[in-house]
């Protein structure tokens, strides 16, 4: 565990966060793509399926493997697992007629396909539990596409939308970094597959950090995307 | 050896 690990994993709490707040405070989920969102909740189930193991070994009270990172990795675990759940939930119940579905074109198996085949063959051991994993590794990385494309049609966005994709951007450049750092100061670790889906990931935030950066130098309120 | 890392990032 390190500083930009947490960093990371508080600025990803923190996009939780901003977007609920969003949802909440304007009643809408308008500018918001379900598909994005949706794409997050699986992510997290096929990543998160170790939390039925700790919850066991707990429950049973058998805390011999259970230390203070198993602790704080188990809490964040059913914090974002209940967030995104939470987020899709109320993008289909109470502010389902303010949902931008119309223009959320989107086509999923363009990026579940490809992911879930190359997990089938990239991966770092061919178990369930490993392929869903990766699976979910690879389909994290592309799962803003949705998003972007709805951001390129609407051109803009207000100037909570753009602190969530900052917050959702940031936080896998920062893991970066913390992979850097583990890969620097740990005698055996590798994490490619993680290292390059993220590299992918947070590269595919590049052209929105630019726009970012020039709204705030310029002070804008709302992101404005090139006509 | 090839130890299987556990995943203990998030």
């Amino acid at each position: 565990m390190n500083i930009f690990r947490i960093s990371a994993d508080l600025l990803h709490l923190a996009s939780f966060f901003i977007l609920i707040f969003k949802m909440k405070a304007t009643k809408s989920c308008k500018g918001i793509s379900f598909k994005t969102q949706l794409m997050y909740t699986l992510v997290f189930t096929c990543r998160y399926l170790d939390l039925f193991h700790v919850l066991g070994m707990m429950i049973t009270f058998n805390f011999a493997h259970i230390t203070g990172l198993t602790l704080y990795n188990t809490f964040m675990k059913i914090l974002f697992l209940a967030a995104s759940y939470y987020i899709v939930y109320l993008m289909r119940t109470e502010l389902k007629s303010t949902s931008d579905d119309a223009r959320d074109t989107f086509v999923l198996w363009h990026i579940l396909a490809p992911c879930a085949v190359l997990a089938l063959i990239f991966n770092a051991q061919f178990t369930i539990l490993e392929i869903l994993w990766t699976f979910s590794i690879y389909l994290e990385a592309v799962a803003v596409m949705p998003q972007l494309m709805l951001l390129i049609e609407t051109g803009e966005a207000d100037s909570l939308s753009s602190h969530y994709m900052f917050a959702v951007g940031g936080y896998r450049a920062l893991y970066l970094v913390n992979w850097v750092y583990r890969y620097a100061t740990e005698p055996y670790y590798s994490n490619w597959i993680a290292w390059i889906a993220g590299f992918v990931q947070t590269a595919l935030f590049g052209d929105f950090f630019y726009y970012y950066f020039v709204k705030i130098m310029s002070g804008d309120a709302a992101l404005k995307l090139p006509t | 050896a090839a130890v299987h890392r556990d995943h203990d990032e998030l």
